[in-house]
């Protein structure tokens, strides 16, 4: 049996509404660790990983390993119908046919009792190697999304290029072209706002402006975000949570 | 031109 208690409804609100509009079936892995979920959006292009680890709940039981498969949108409306700031628990049997989720209000005089139906989906799992990155870019989240926005009102690209203390964000479009660069940075007293460059060498990708815009749907989850890069490879995109992780590992565009 | 690449060229299934 699943029990997982949030001291507040608000961490999964965010998780499912920064995975929502990128993949449409998931398959929630419950083991005694905590809840993983591994999926693939369905151009192929944008792998989501998630790891909310036992810690992140207020209580957690797992006894059993048990697979939830749950349909995004109607996972997200039921989210949506509990308060930020209640307390919610998620409660599944050995094998379960709904998932039930229980939202109650800190005072405790109201109780809102949900279940959702699962879904058997048959999923690719990929394996996914350590990888070695040969950039590594931490920078406030929600700076980066600003950047992903404002650059995808020129192109449906966004060229990464790192040298040794800065990151240039470069968009070519047919009206115009915008960049933006950010240099290392640390602020002592508030340590979200820093900028940390870690170089072994140069970085030029280009993303998908589309895709990027989907991640940065995660900002309100963690106030800094982490870019790894590597030459002709996927890019992995991380935002912390309190105990596990939100990543998103996107394919890049090559010259033709 | 670009082409946009897909994740199945860098990850193998499992």
């Amino acid at each position: 049996m699943l029990e997982g208690k949030f001291d507040e409804a608000s961490l999964l609100k965010k998780v499912i509404d920064a995975m929502k509009d990128s993949v449409k079936l998931c398959n929630f892995n419950c083991t005694e660790n905590g809840i993983s979920v591994q999926a693939i959006d369905d151009s192929r292009v944008l792998l989501i990983s998630l790891l909310i680890e036992a810690g992140s709940f207020e209580d957690y039981r797992c006894d059993r390993n048990i697979v939830l498969g749950l349909e995004m949108e109607s996972l997200n409306k039921i989210i949506k119908n509990g308060n930020a700031s209640d307390m919610l628990t998620l409660v599944a049997e050995d094998s379960p046919d709904a998932l039930n989720l229980i939202f109650e209000d800190k005072r405790r005089d109201r109780i809102a009792e949900y279940s959702l139906k699962l879904m058997d989906i048959d999923q690719d799992f990929l394996k996914i190697e350590d990888m070695k990155f040969d950039a590594v870019v931490n920078m406030p989240s929600a700076e980066f999304a600003k950047i992903c926005r404002d650059m995808k009102t020129l192109s449906e690209s966004l060229q990464i290029i790192i040298t040794k203390d800065s990151v240039k964000f470069n968009s070519e479009g047919d009206f115009g072209s915008g960049s933006v660069v950010i240099k290392s940075f640390t602020d002592l007293e508030k340590t979200e706002e820093s900028v940390r460059i870690t170089l072994e060498k140069p970085i030029n990708l280009t993303f998908g402006a589309k895709y990027l815009n989907d991640i940065i749907k995660s900002t309100p989850l963690a106030s800094q975000v982490t870019i790894k890069l590597c030459d002709k490879q996927p890019a992995l995109f991380e935002y912390q949570l309190p105990s596990g992780y939100l990543r998103f590992y996107l394919a890049p565009k090559f010259e033709d | 031109k670009l082409k946009q690449a897909s994740l199945m060229s860098f990850f193998s299934k499992s």
